[in-house]
């Protein structure tokens, strides 16, 4: 996360690799889903052996045994629709939420989240210097409609994505954020409106911010959640 | 420091089954760990193979013949492993090849061998025994000649001669890193002999075969999982970690062809077949070149790694990664991934269209956008279905027609026969110029209750 403070999201999960290496972000959407980006991921029928899910610590690199700390080996990937770039990660055992660790909220099917709702992005990634890496990063941001993005990308936004205003000083997520949250404030709580995507430069000053828009895609999140 | 084990080739779940005329010189031991087992065979030379089952009772049964057709045949059994004497199923040699015990009976010119026992044609000095392996005619190098096994020749005119048994080394040769070798060298290039992969001793280490399937970490013969310039083993000497293997290269750099699986505008799978021209990083830092060691040292050498494309500063992934990636022109950040390159799509060809969302539709189509055969809709192998023809009648559903019976925005789709994947969407396209409605609701009126809580008063205590 470029441009992000240290924070708390315990809905964020870091998916670490078979050498323990985190490499990318997810979000808990009930105690055994994740969901994060397919482009973490070598295809919808990759061997997870050896992957898991690291939640609990807001340390990318937490000692053995830190209270509250859980790793949860992955144990199935399901690839979301055609051009949802999405994927869900199933969990060997349920996560066990408390205070550190709680599912996040889906949006209503095909919600657009109004123009200026706050939001934030949470991540382990590349801050470029501008924080540690080394402890879970949010950076906030407001939503922009998809109109007023596609000035500033010409009309490459889709309507299965979504944006968030740019800053001068240049905040968003980089490497190994992917697949993580853009979670919006709904009065109380917390909902999963937006999953970061690699985009062509990260934190750039001016530049918004794009999502795949989740809402679009609840119906099918739910759906393996039944299957 | 060195396991019994380092003696055999095993083989996962099958067993050796000697003939029936033979089966009587069989040694069965009981409640004996596979290490015990291994160091009695080895020790015996009347023991060449052993099976060993560890459940339900740890049992041993030493064989005193390989795998040949003839005296034994393996045959699957999930509860058993096979180890069998290197030395007796090593087709190669290792240094001058003393110890080999292979079935050649053939000198390099094609003599045949006189029998060891016999003193004609050629009179001379050996005498098989229980222990120097100089059985029937094969070729052998009681001696230690240099020139490896050789053997006596049954031509009156030519009195002995090599066998030509290839060295380990020589046997398998590797191709640019050697990542695909899968030959049989199991020692280093200093002589040390290599620890088994599946063992953590004398050096624990991370690459369990189990966990490394595609790695083929067999036994203790060299490997290269981890994309190092050459393949490499753990050793079995304490102090020395892990050690390069002296492998032969191929003769010939495989031919620059243009392999039809590499792609230029998008990557498939980790991307190991990229060929592109992007040289920045998703965060668009500029790539350093491969063949520049700054502001980044490393050991992807393009001359080391041939066959990994290493050209300019493009991304690329020579050591199995994630994805392409490369080392960055910033000193602060050595390697990044190259990730705002796209992912090939790799459905199939769609065969057919749907209207709205496709919950009408009566095609034929049974294919899922990945290609997998669909699973009929009244069947619940492999998958127990939670929609059917009983849930759904008014549905249609038949055989194992791409159906939505239960109108999925995303169109229609079906289980799948393949029993990882329960269902997924169809090769089925929406017709031209159609697109779902975007229902705009007021979140305000729906909520949520057990989600999307945070303390956020605890942050600071949680820090160290």
């Amino acid at each position: 996360i470029v441009g992000g403070t240290p924070g708390n999201s315990p809905w964020t999960v870091s998916l670490r690799d078979r050498k323990g290496n985190h490499f990318c972000g997810g979000s808990l959407v009930n105690s055994k889903w994740v969901i994060s980006t397919k482009q973490c991921f070598s295809s919808c029928y990759v061997d997870l052996t050896g992957y898991t899910a690291l939640m609990g610590t807001l340390y990318r690199n937490p000692k053995q045994g830190e209270p509250g700390m859980q790793s949860i080996p992955l144990t199935k990937i399901v690839c979301g629709p055609s051009e949802s770039h999405l994927v869900m990660l199933q969990l060997e055992t349920p996560a066990q939420f408390n205070e550190r660790v709680s599912q996040i909220c889906l949006p209503p099917e095909r919600y657009i989240v109004p123009e200026g709702t706050m939001c934030e992005i949470a991540g382990w990634g590349e801050t470029k210097g501008t924080g540690d890496e080394f402890v879970l990063n949010v950076a906030q941001m407001s939503v922009m409609s998809n109109k007023d993005c596609n000035e500033y990308f010409r009309g490459r936004v889709r309507e299965n994505e979504m944006c968030t205003s740019s800053f001068q000083g240049g905040v968003g997520a980089c490497e190994r954020d992917y697949g993580g949250p853009l979670a919006c404030q709904n009065s109380d709580c917390w909902v999963l409106e937006g999953v970061i995507i690699p985009m062509r430069r990260c934190g750039h000053p001016g530049q918004p911010n794009i999502f795949i828009r989740v809402s679009i895609y609840v119906d099918w999140i739910k759906k393996v959640m039944e299957m | 420091h060195r396991s019994y084990l380092n003696d055999f080739q095993r083989s996962e779940g099958r067993e050796l089954v000697l003939k029936p005329w033979n089966a009587d010189r069989l040694i069965l031991l009981t409640e004996i760990s596979l290490e015990k087992c291994a160091q009695r065979c080895s020790e015996s030379h009347d023991c060449r193979a052993f099976n060993y089952e560890a459940r339900p009772v740890p049992t041993c049964m030493h064989l005193p013949w390989v795998e040949d057709g003839t005296n034994a045949e393996v045959k699957r059994n999930v509860n058993c492993d096979l180890y069998q004497k290197k030395v007796y199923v090593r087709k190669c040699i290792v240094g001058k090849g003393e110890d080999y015990r292979g079935k050649v009976w053939v000198t390099q010119s094609g003599r045949t061998c006189q029998q060891w026992w016999s003193k004609f044609p050629h009179d001379h000095r050996w005498t098989p025994n229980p222990t120097n392996g100089l059985e029937l005619n094969y070729c052998r190098n009681p001696d230690g000649d240099p020139i490896g096994p050789w053997c006596y020749t049954t031509d009156p005119e030519r009195r002995y001669e090599s066998c030509n048994i290839p060295r380990c080394k020589d046997e398998v040769c590797i191709t640019c890193n050697g990542e695909d070798y899968r030959g049989q060298v199991d020692h280093t290039v200093s002589g040390r002999e290599c620890q088994r992969w599946d063992q953590q001793f004398p050096h624990q280490h991370i690459y369990q075969p189990e966990k490394y399937p595609d790695k083929s970490l067999d036994d203790n013969y060299c490997r290269n999982p981890d994309a190092s310039p050459v393949p490499w083993c753990y050793t079995t000497d304490p102090e020395v970690e892990r050690e390069n293997c002296d492998i032969s290269k191929c003769a010939e750099a495989p031919a620059r062809r243009h392999r039809s699986s590499y792609t230029t505008n998008c990557f498939r799978g980790r991307g190991e077949d990229y060929r592109g021209k992007v040289n920045e990083t998703t965060s668009g830092i500029a790539c350093q070149r491969w063949d520049a060691q700054k502001p980044h040292e490393h050991p992807f050498y393009p001359n080391t790694y041939e066959c990994k494309g290493l050209e300019e500063n493009y991304c690329r992934n020579p050591d199995g990664s994630e994805a392409p990636w490369c080392f960055t022109s910033e000193p602060e950040m050595r390697t990044a991934l190259c990730l705002q390159i796209k992912r090939c799509a790799d459905d199939i060809e769609a065969e057919d269209c749907y209207h709205e969302n496709g919950k009408n539709y009566r095609g034929t189509v049974r294919k899922t956008r990945k290609g997998i055969l669909c699973q009929k809709w009244s069947v619940n192998t492999p998958h127990v279905t939670k929609i059917n023809p009983k849930t759904h009648p008014d549905a249609n559903l038949t055989e194992n027609y791409c159906r939505n019976p239960d109108g999925d925005q995303h169109g229609p789709w079906c289980y799948t026969t393949d029993p990882k994947t329960e269902f997924d969407y169809c090769a089925i396209k929406q017709c031209a110029g159609e697109k779902p409605p975007i229902i705009e609701t007021s979140a305000q009126v729906i909520k949520f209750n057990e989600c999307g809580k945070r303390d956020d008063r605890k942050v600071t205590t949680r820090l160290r």
